[in-house]
């Protein structure tokens, strides 16, 4: 995960 | 990335640039709700902050901006450009989509998956984008006759996100511990608003007559 955030859609 | 996701983006991409191309091409904004513009130029501006902190891919950083750009040059064209701002119904666009933000971003602050400033600004892109139609599909109720690029441009906008609840299926039965409930709820929010214009756009695209919402 990307620090915590964790959102890969657009 | 799976198909449905990928079908999803692609017909989101469809959308805007079936919008661009009317705007850019006819220099006409006739039947386009410019706060549903400005609402989605809110919901990328505050979904994509971690554009420049978080690398994901190339395609997801492309479309990031392309999604960006465009909704904000729509917003510059209908506001600014000479010729295309004159074709713009202000008397007509009445929706007040500042009620909107508001109650989003209050329900975004009470409830998120982290309280932490990206995202709270990300569940609050969400919500507001589960609205965002809303002017839109009350002017396309008070305007008459609906152009056909305007039509298309409604429908893979509400399409894209229909096909987003199946992704979010697919990655729920192949992910584990993929489970996002705000997403979903907001997402199926969103198509359901569509609901009553996706039968009319079926109806008249089955009886090949005009596309016409009831009052």
């Amino acid at each position: 995960t990307y620090n915590g955030y964790h959102h890969d859609e657009l | 990335m799976n198909i449905f996701r990928f079908a999803g983006d692609m017909t989101h991409l469809a959308s805007v640039l079936v919008l661009l191309l009317k705007i850019h091409t006819i220099k006409s904004c006739a039947g386009i709700s410019l706060k549903t513009q400005e609402l989605y130029a809110l919901v990328f501006a505050t979904r994509y902050l971690d554009l420049f902190t978080d690398y994901i891919s190339l395609y997801n950083t492309l479309m990031k901006l392309i999604f960006l750009g465009s909704s904000f040059s729509i917003v510059w064209y209908i506001r600014y450009h000479k010729i295309v701002r004159r074709s713009y119904d202000k008397d007509q666009d009445t929706f007040r989509h500042y009620f909107l933000v508001l109650p989003c971003l209050l329900l975004a602050l009470l409830i998120n998956e982290k309280f932490t400033f990206r995202e709270v600004m990300w569940t609050f892109s969400l919500y507001l984008e589960a609205v965002a139609i809303l002017p839109q599909l009350v002017l396309l109720q008070r305007t008459r006759n609906i152009d056909n690029l305007t039509g298309q441009y409604v429908f893979l906008l509400g399409a894209y996100r229909a096909l987003y609840i199946l992704n979010w299926i697919y990655r729920y039965f192949t992910e584990p511990h993929y489970v996002h409930w705000i997403t979903w709820i907001s997402g199926l929010v969103q198509t359901l608003l569509y609901a009553d214009f996706f039968y009319y756009y079926f109806q008249s695209w089955k009886n090949n007559v005009k596309l016409e919402l009831p009052a």
